[in-house]
Order: structure tokens, then C-alpha cells, then sequence
């Protein structure tokens, strides 16, 4: 454990509190992708099937067993208990056109060709994409709340924390993991054009609009 | 590094 990866630990639970927040305050889904909230769903779901199998310390499992569970609290609330307030008609993006070629390059490219890791691999590749439908979103109404820009925002820091991180360990620790890495660079670019619009937008108190 | 590394992080 290092600061980068405690602090993208920590942006990465603000932003899902940020949202379940949102949505609880406002009583409103509305500008939220519930694609993308299916897709980290899929994630957490993929990823954290080691918590049966692999114990790596107190902190790791509740943070995965808080992912976990604040990931389908947050559907059950876009798709049960505030299903009249989702934007579905602003949320078009095709889930197939992500999830389909990540299936099929995490059984190409994996560490190990067994069960678990093609699905740990699956939800590397699956959450590097899986913003998409959200931003895409944006991109179609032009605007969004400023709290759901705020959890984009510590949602995008959290995977360039985690650069620094990597950083740090193939330093000081030699570790190295390729996969994870391309992966998160490739997550971390996706934001960047939200990450300049937010900073000179929204950190000087204005809306998130895009330019027309 | 070895395959299936423990994956500790996140």
C-alpha cells in the first residue's frame, strides 16, 4: 500500500457515495448512464469473485464487498426505486459494442487462460470502457449536474492515482502488471476531455456545458 | 512476472 493507491482508493469510493448521494438528495437518476452503472456492476462482480478464494487483508475484502454492494444499491435505485427518473432515451450507447470485443480480448490476452483470471481480466478491460455510455450521454445533452461532474471527476482520479502507483511499485517494488496498466492508461485517457472541461468550468462555479 | 499474479489491488 502506498499514498497513491490509498488516495485512488479513497476517489474511487467519494465518487460512488458522490453518486448514491446524488441520486438519494435529488430523488433523480436523471443524467446518469445506467449503462455504465450496469457495466461497473458487471466489474466489481467480475473482478471480486477472489474474495471466495484469496484472502488478502481486512481492508481488501471490505472495500470489494463495499464495491460490490454500493454497485447494485445504485442500480436498484436507477432501476427500481427511481426507475420514472432515468433518462433511458438519453442513455443510446450500444453495451454490445463494449462488452462483446472485451470478451473476446480478455480470453486472447490474460496472464493465465483459467476461469477466474479471464474473468479478472474481463472486468480490467470492461472498466477501462466502461464510462462510455456515460460520457456519451453528456455528449448528447450538452450538460451535466454539477454533482454528477464532481463523481466523474473523482471517478476519473481514481485510475490516474492508480498510475502513479504502478509507477511507485515498478520502482520500488518491481511489480509489473501490463495488463492492468495499458488498461488504466487507456481508462485515465477517456477522461481527459471531461477532466479540462471540469476544471475550467466547474472549478470556477460555472455548469458543466459543452462547447455547441 | 508470473502469470495470475495475487491480484491485490482494487
Amino acid at each position: 500500500m502506498n499514498v497513491f493507491r490509498l488516495t485512488g482508493d479513497i476517489a474511487h469510493l467519494l465518487a460512488i457515495i458522490l453518486l448514491l448521494m446524488k441520486i438519494w438528495k435529488t430523488r433523480s437518476c436523471a443524467g446518469v448512464s445506467g449503462k455504465s452503472q450496469m457495466m461497473f456492476a458487471l466489474v466489481f462482480t467480475t473482478r471480486y469473485l477472489d474474495l471466495i478464494t484469496n484472502f488478502i487483508s481486512l481492508y481488501n475484502t471490505t472495500m470489494k464487498m463495499i464495491f460490490i454492494a454500493s454497485s447494485y444499491g445504485t442500480l436498484y435505485l436507477m432501476f427500481l426505486k427511481f426507475r420514472a427518473t432515468y433518462d433511458s432515451n438519453h442513455d443510446t450507447f450500444r453495451m454490445e459494442f463494449l462488452v462483446v470485443p472485451v470478451a473476446g480480448l480478455s480470453f486472447l490476452v490474460n496472464h493465465d487462460f483459467s476461469p477466474l483470471e479471464i474473468l479478472w481480466t474481463f472486468s480490467i478491460y470492461l472498466e477501462s470502457v466502461a464510462i462510455l455510455p456515460q460520457l456519451f450521454m453528456i455528449s448528447k445533452t450538452g450538460e451535466a449536474e454539477t454533482i454528477t461532474s464532481h463523481y466523474l471527476f473523482a471517478l476519473g482520479s481514481y485510475r490516474a492515482l492508480y498510475i502513479l502507483n504502478w509507477v511507485y511499485r515498478f520502482y520500488f517494488e518491481g511489480f509489473f502488471d501490463l495488463i492492468a496498466v495499458v488498461a488504466g492508461c487507456v481508462q485515465t485517457v477517456l477522461y481527459c476531455d471531461f477532466f479540462y472541461l471540469y476544471i475550467t468550468k466547474v472549478w470556477k462555479g460555472k455548469k458543466l456545458t459543452l462547447p455547441a | 512476472a508470473e502469470a495470475a499474479e495475487n491480484h491485490d489491488e482494487l
